[in-house]
């Protein structure tokens, strides 16, 4: 039996729209700590792993470990219906093929429950170790879906290099080239607004913009987003989920052959 | 030619 009662419903739904787009089925895993999902796009190249704790749940009951397959468009239309301020349960039985969400109006004059179909899914777990990062660019999320999407006019990928200058985003197409520069800012009065670069040594790495325009769905989640990079490793593009989680999409880098 | 990787080759299969 498992029971989740989330009185921000509304981050739930924010999780959807913020993958629905990237990945079609998925399992979400229930275990006594938490609701959690990894997931691959379909070409393999890019991995997003959704942490939900159980301690950020009203009520939280999971007997045994539960592997809900669903698909996210499905998943997505489902929370759709539910109003941004309801309280969301997620209800499902160990042996059942189906799961439940219920919407509740804050003042409980107003209660639907949703009925969607489970699926079986092969998927692949893939181990993400811990990874020491060479630079880690924390800035305001809606800046970064910003360059994301004007640099997406230009050209197809974007070269994020980072030094002790700042972070610089650049990409080159038909009609030409661009660059953005963003320059260490802490912001001490409005910390949300700040731009922080961690630099142990200057990275520079190319990305498909396609899928970091993808990860910018996050944005609505969180005011800021955690860029992590290492030459040679995939880049981690992380959306805290308010105090209870995050998700973090896993992008495998471009490279010149 | 520039090529994506595959994120499977990242990361080990657990």
């Amino acid at each position: 039996m498992l029971e989740l009662r989330l009185v921000q419903g509304g981050l739930l739904k924010k999780v959807l729209e913020s993958l629905k787009d990237l990945v079609n089925d998925a399992n979400f895993d229930c275990s006594a700590s938490g609701f959690s999902l990894q997931a691959m796009d379909s070409s393999h190249v890019a991995l997003v792993a959704l942490l939900l704790r159980s301690e950020g749940f009203e009520h939280y009951r999971c007997d045994r470990n539960l592997s809900l397959g669903m698909n996210l468009n499905n998943m997505a239309k489902m929370l759709k219906c539910a109003a941004n301020d309801d309280i969301v349960t997620i209800k499902a039985d160990d042996a059942s093929d189906s799961v439940t969400f219920m919407f509740e109006s804050p003042n409980q004059d107003k209660i639907a429950d949703f009925e969607m179909k489970l699926m079986d899914i092969d998927s692949e777990h893939l181990g993400i170790p811990e990874a020491e990062f060479q630079a880690i660019v924390r800035m305001p999320s809606a800046e970064f879906a910003r360059i994301c999407k004007d640099l997406s006019t230009i050209g197809d990928t974007v070269v994020i290099s980072v030094t002790k200058e700042g972070v610089k985003f650049s990409t080159r197409g038909d009609i030409g080239t661009a660059n953005i520069v963003c320059r260490q800012n802490p912001s001490i009065d409005k910390p949300e607004e700040a731009t922080i670069i961690e630099m142990e040594e200057p990275v520079s790495l190319t990305f498909a913009l396609r899928y970091m325009n993808s990860f910018t769905k996050a944005t609505p989640l969180a005011n800021q987003v955690t860029i992590s990079l290492s030459a040679d490793l995939p880049v981690v593009v992380e959306y805290r989920v308010a105090e209870m989680g995050y998700i973090r999409f896993y992008l495998a880098p471009k490279i010149e052959e | 030619v520039n090529q994506q990787r595959q994120i499977t080759a990242f990361f080990s299969k657990s």
